[in-house]
């Protein structure tokens, strides 16, 4: 199902929002 | 003004796109000496949502009839999973040591690049799915070339039958299209240009009607009624014509926005 793509590209979008929220969370101490 | 064309594209990327602009100035400015943390487990989260969406989009590749789709996505979709692989040896550098800052440069180059590579892949997807509207929007077009050897209200009853659906199904796409996309000119002009088509059909088909009527009783005016005919066929033309130049646009016109 083509619809299945936009959805994992959000999960992937979230995973490295995430992600970089970890990163900053120390930077940004 | 938006930089992504669709509310969906938009939605997605939108918020990653803000958080990998902060993470490189924090970085430019920082070079700040902290240890950074573990990221083994945001890491391995993804890079499981990089094969989860290259596992979709390689049968997506695989069961798309869309040449250029298919020529197009894979390059996205190595994009993604190399920028994966960066996150992951930047993750592996940092456990060995939290200060490495060649492993800093890798976190932020693989955020980067699955930003990149996911805007690519949707974008990629988003313009093979605008392909299939533009090419129903040409069947319509084919249709409307043969208005003018239509000659017997026989064939215009099958012209009817035949454009009918045709018209309906590009109506209901392009409508949902304008509702997706962000710029507020580039709806409008679709917007416009559908109700002109959705007007003028029902003009064209009594155009046709009394051509057919006139030419049948051989009748003065026919030369005329076949004129109007063809002048609202070229109209519908013209504005399916305009649908497809504004279904493939994707980056904005500043002298529009001024």
């Amino acid at each position: 199902d083509p619809s299945d793509m936009v959805r994992q590209a959000r999960i992937l979008a979230q995973a490295t929002a995430q992600l970089i929220q970890a990163i900053k969370g120390e930077a940004e101490k | 003004m938006p930089v992504f064309h669709t509310k969906t594209i938009e939605s997605i990327l939108e918020p990653v796109a803000q958080q990998v602009s902060r993470l490189v100035i924090l970085h430019e400015e920082a070079e700040d000496g902290n240890a950074m943390p573990d990221l083994e487990k945001p890491v391995f989260g993804v890079s499981r949502a990089v094969q989860n969406l290259v596992k979709v989009g390689r049968e997506t590749i695989q069961s798309s009839d869309d040449a250029i789709l298919r020529q197009d996505m894979p390059a996205a979709l190595q994009r993604v999973e190399q920028a994966a692989r960066h996150l992951e040896e930047a993750s592996g550098m940092l456990k060995a040591d939290p200060f490495s800052q060649p492993a800093r440069k890798k976190l932020i180059e693989g955020s980067r690049g699955i930003l990149q590579g996911t805007s690519s892949l949707l974008l990629c997807f988003d313009e093979s799915e605008v392909r299939k509207i533009i090419s129903e929007c040409k069947r319509v077009l084919d249709y409307l070339a043969v208005a003018e050897v239509v000659d017997s209200l026989e064939d215009l009853v099958r012209f009817v039958k035949d454009l009918s659906p045709c018209l309906s199904k590009v109506s209901r796409e392009v409508d949902g299209r304008q509702k997706e996309l962000t710029h507020q000119v580039h709806r409008d002009i679709l917007i416009r240009c559908l109700e002109e088509v959705k007007t003028l059909t029902p003009i064209l088909i009594c155009s046709m009607k009394i051509y057919i009527q006139i030419h049948a009783q051989g009748g003065k005016g026919g030369e005329e009624a076949g004129m109007n005919r063809d002048y609202l066929a070229q109209r519908m033309t013209d504005e399916l014509n305009e649908i497809i130049r504004v279904l493939q646009l994707t980056t904005y016109d500043e002298d529009e926005w001024d």
